[in-house]
């Protein structure tokens, strides 16, 4: 039975997306069948394999308003076992439409239930609020990576985040669990960061990956390329940091 | 009269309350009365000179709600020429409350009109998206700043967000300008960085503006003490970054 893991955190720019996408074709690379939900409107995972909102045959927004199958969604782009389906918000009409159509708090988890059995990871990215996509795909959800920087934003909206996690989790998925606190764009050169990740430690012990993400340039510039950093460059330490992830999450 | 400003982008982690809480703060050194209020239900401003949400008389929750008086929730924080109203969201159930009543566009607008004889500069910290709090920022705004990180996924988000500023000013605020795109987060040290910030001037030209924000440690250190970065450092290169876009938007 596949998996469904949310990428989630309030606080925005932490690397939701991009622990999506590279998280999602490390999976691939260890052949699991991945997919990978863009439950955001900016609909940055499209944009990383360079597909325009406009060329999409049917997204998030079609599955949330007119009930389209998400078959008819789902996006093979060309890499083995890892497949996407976009976020298709054009303007902040379709936005506000989206969120509102969110309210069903479980229309995402009914929606996946059958394809568990298709997929043996599916990946939501969500976007950097509590709003109803969120809380949509926490419900979604077996269980959530919350990705931190070690900056002082980052680290005060983590305590918030993981109450309002408990929260949802009690009242409408009590089954989901924190699959880790993942450090990324550590950048081992400063002080502050170095201290903010034994702060987290300390405070969130076993629930924070051992495993850190790297500030790593390679990673912010594969999208450029239309790649995750895994195809760009197999032997960036940011490469490399979410192949170790996924091998973790996969022998858990 | 004074003048109100959103700082907005749908692209989290782009320094957008970090240039409300120093550009602010840039303002009341040159002597003008400045007020911040936080639209992001995160509540960073607040948090980054220590305030608790609990400790807050009423914050920008109440505003919406219940209708109490901004003055209410206006803090003195005990800088000279600078107070804040800050966002009082204590969970998602609060979160998802805010966004619902912010469904009346113009509210923030009728709210903030009495106070442009009262504050030369009011500060809107927006959150990352386009929701309905988002567009009462824009509604209410004389002018945007639009920070941007020069990265791949910062640069995409931000032609979609100048179409969809432009849509809700036609329809909503014909007056409101873009007061300028702000390069934030900028390290000459990468190339990549260097390109970006090229084709953005190339693409928007005289809407860029030609001071751009420095990675600076110290900006990120500052609120971990509870401060400004020109109350923490005055010559780190952030500060001074921020005291001359201070200067630049008072001589428009
Ligand atoms: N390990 C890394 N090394 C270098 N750059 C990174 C790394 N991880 C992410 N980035 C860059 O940092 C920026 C923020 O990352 P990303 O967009 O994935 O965050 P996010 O949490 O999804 O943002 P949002 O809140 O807007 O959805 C992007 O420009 C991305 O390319
Ligand atoms: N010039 C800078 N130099 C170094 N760090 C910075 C700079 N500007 C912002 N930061 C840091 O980058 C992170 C993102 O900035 P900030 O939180 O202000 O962005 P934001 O756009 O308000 O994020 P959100 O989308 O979550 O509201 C913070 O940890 C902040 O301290
Ligand atoms: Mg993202
Ligand atoms: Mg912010």
């Amino acid at each position: 039975m596949g998996k469904i893991i949310a990428i989630a955190s309030q606080k925005g720019g932490v690397g939701k997306t991009t622990t999506a996408i590279n998280l999602g074709v490390s999976f691939s690379i260890f052949n699991k069948r991945t997919l990978i939900v863009d439950l955001d409107p900016q609909g940055s995972v499209a944009e990383t394999f360079q597909i325009s909102p406009y060329d999409i045959p049917a997204g998030i927004l079609d599955i949330f308003k007119d009930k389209v199958p998400l078959s008819e969604a789902i996006i093979d782009i060309g890499l083995g076992n890892y497949e996407i389906v976009a976020s298709n918000i054009k303007d902040e009409e379709d936005e506000v439409a989206l969120y509102t159509y969110a309210f069903n708090l479980k229309m995402l988890k009914n929606i996946l239930k059958p394809y568990k059995k298709v997929y043996d990871y599916i990946l939501l990215d969500c976007p950097p609020n509590l709003g109803t996509l969120t809380m949509n795909g926490l419900i979604a959800a077996d269980s959530v990576i919350i990705p931190v920087q070690c900056e002082f934003y980052a680290l005060k909206s983590l305590g918030k985040f993981l109450q309002s996690i408990r929260n949802i989790s009690k009242k409408h998925n009590p089954k989901m669990r924190i699959e880790g606190i993942l450090i990324t764009l550590f950048d081992k050169r400063l002080k502050k960061s170095r201290e903010i990740a034994d702060e987290l430690k300390r405070s969130f012990k076993n629930l924070v990956f051992d495993i850190k993400i790297p500030r790593n340039a390679k990673v912010a510039e594969a999208p450029a390329y239309g790649k995750p950093v895994a195809l760009y460059d197999i032997n960036a330490p940011g490469a490399i940091a979410y192949l170790e992830l996924a091998e973790k999450i996969i022998s858990l």
